[in-house]
């Protein structure tokens, strides 16, 4: 995607992920997921899609047209609500790997 | 082919973290973005507007389902991802720098990163990216012609320039308006997001101001520059022609003469209102000079404007055609005087000639009803290539395919408009109605004859 794109498409894939919710005990109940970005690591902050929060608000989804609602505390989902989050490899455990993988010692050619 | 058997390799050959979990913290939503939304695609609207939003779960029906997604359309959740053994090797801090509100034009190069389909295939469809341009923005209610599918919602769209920045997020992957798919992409402006993110949580959690300063802020102009990129002169082009109760678009192309679509404003001498909303909105009257017979095929008319339009850019008429290179469109499709016009992206996908004649220009942009007359660019030197005229539907299906779209070549008309604004004849511009056979044969999508009928006498 040339030159352009080049610090675009990384910053995308360091920042992507992958958001699913589902239920506690109740894995058949199914999951629902969307994706997201990921704000900070450490500690780890992700923006994603409110949308699959929906099957798990206690009030249903008229909460989130209420009259002056511009944001809900995490108790207006169930307490039965499971979060995973899951991105690609960081830079920094990408260049750990790449270190794991070169040997310490080496014979270069004179 | 294929790794050895017992070795795992990855399918992008890059190993996924496993899931972490993570807490929720807050949901919010950005009540600038909700009253945008409800001003474009609420009241006499809704009822056209479909948006495909995450995967349905079954015990829902489906239109408790639509209602529910509707609902949740412009709203997002701030997640903490539980600390984990490994996060040592992790980097601190902020993964993202965010682009002001208003900061980027229509036109300006996105790359949207998404996930289609959710979890629900990570190892292939993580972070899978697509590109396009900011189409149009009301506030902070953004739309790109970046294709994006189910699951991407909340995925980041960052701009090419600043590179990498954060510009939005996904609210709504795909929209249908009257059951045609529109070809635009939903977004809502993450700076706004994360301010109300910042507000709520500081509101919630009286302790999390250290929380809420990790969220990203938003970029600084680096110094001298404007904050605002002006964007491609072309793109402010395009203006908004109505006569009577029919409304499309056109192309100024000297400060007093305005061409768009004879379907557009089909009688001469009728009366007609042009808008421009860039660099500063005018309201202009003026009428119709020529408009080509029904017969032909070339659906052109011309306006005559009692005033100059000031400041809006006269294109440079391209002389020559490469399949290939990239193309815009500017128009008032979609959501005519709602809004501004809007730009979408794409390629010239073929020239099609007639001895040796550019009759016919078809591209990959979306193009939708109301972008009719509207300029066709080319997006790097901006020389204006043609006139949109049409898109395509299936007479059989019904169906509209917004990215297949006819335009006529500016070289076709060139010669008549400069005979025009020199002399005022309207002479070369009546030749547009007496087209050669095979222009029409083309233009009536036939398949021309390979030669002509014998007699058999």
């Amino acid at each position: 995607m040339g030159r352009q794109w080049g610090p675009a498409m990384r910053a995308a894939e360091q920042a992507g992920c992958v958001v699913s919710a589902s239920r506690a005990g109740r894995p058949k109940a199914g999951s629902w997921s969307c994706s997201g970005v990921i704000l900070s690591r450490r500690p780890g902050l992700v923006l994603c899609h409110g949308g699959i929060f929906t099957p798990f608000l206690r009030a249903g989804s008229g909460a989130l047209t209420a009259t002056g609602a511009s944001f809900l505390s995490s108790d207006s989902c169930g307490d039965d609500l499971r979060l995973n989050v899951q991105w690609g490899p960081t830079a920094a455990n990408t260049e750990s790997r790449a270190e794991q993988s070169r040997p310490g010692l080496c014979t270069p050619q004179c | 082919a294929g790794p050895e058997p017992g070795r795992y390799a990855p399918p992008r050959g890059r190993p996924m973290q496993p899931p972490r979990s993570a807490e929720l913290l807050l949901l919010l939503s950005c009540p600038a973005f909700r009253a945008h939304f409800a001003r474009l695609f609420g009241g006499e609207a809704a009822e056209q507007w479909r948006f495909a939003s995450v995967a349905p779960d079954d015990e829902v029906s489906e239109e408790e389902e639509e209602e529910d997604q509707l609902r949740a359309l412009g709203w997002f959740a701030l997640l903490r991802v539980r600390p984990s053994p490994e996060e040592e090797v992790e980097e601190r801090g902020p993964v993202v720098a965010v682009t002001p509100l208003g900061a980027l034009p229509k036109g300006a190069p996105l790359l949207a990163c998404g996930s289609p389909f959710g979890a629900f295939c990570p190892d292939i469809f993580l972070n899978t990216l697509s590109r396009g341009v900011l189409s149009n923005s009301a506030g902070p209610l953004l739309l790109t012609d970046a294709r994006c599918l189910p699951g991407t919602e909340g995925g980041g769209v960052f701009a090419a320039r600043p590179a990498g920045v954060l510009v939005a997020l996904v609210a709504a992957p795909l929209c249908w308006k009257a059951r045609e798919w529109v070809g635009l992409t939903l977004l809502c402006a993450a700076a706004p997001v994360l301010c109300a993110a910042r507000a709520a949580l500081c509101h919630l959690h009286p302790g999390a101001a250290a929380l809420a300063d990790l969220l990203p802020h938003e970029m600084g102009a680096p110094w001298g520059l404007p904050l605002r990129d002006p964007g491609p002169p072309w793109a402010a082009a395009a203006v908004l022609v109505e006569c009577g109760t029919v409304w499309g678009s056109g192309v100024a192309v000297a400060p007093r003469v305005v061409v768009t679509c004879r379907h557009v404003a089909p009688r001469e001498a009728a009366k007609v209102l042009v808008r421009s909303t860039t660099p500063k909105s005018a309201i202009i009257w003026g009428h119709v000079v020529f408009a080509t017979q029904e017969t032909s095929p070339y659906d052109i008319a011309l306006l005559s404007l009692e005033e100059d339009l000031d400041g809006v850019p006269i294109p440079v008429p391209a002389e020559h055609f490469h399949e290939g290179e990239a193309v815009s469109v500017v128009g008032f499709g979609v959501f005519g005087q709602a809004c501004g016009p809007s730009v979408t992206s794409g390629i010239l996908s073929a020239v099609v000639q007639v001895d040796d004649t550019p009759v016919m220009l078809q591209t990959t942009c979306a193009v939708h009803g109301g972008s009719s007359g509207g300029p066709l660019f080319s997006t790097c030197s901006g020389d204006l290539l043609g006139i949109v005229a049409s898109n395509t539907r299936d007479n059989n299906t019904g169906a509209t395919y917004p990215h297949l779209n006819f335009s006529i070549p500016i070289t076709v008309l060139q010669p008549a408009l400069q005979r025009y604004s020199r002399t005022g004849d309207l002479g070369g511009l009546r030749q547009l109605d007496h087209a050669a056979e095979p222009v029409r044969v083309v233009w009536r999508l036939q398949r021309p004859l390979a030669e002509a009928p014998r007699s058999k006498l």
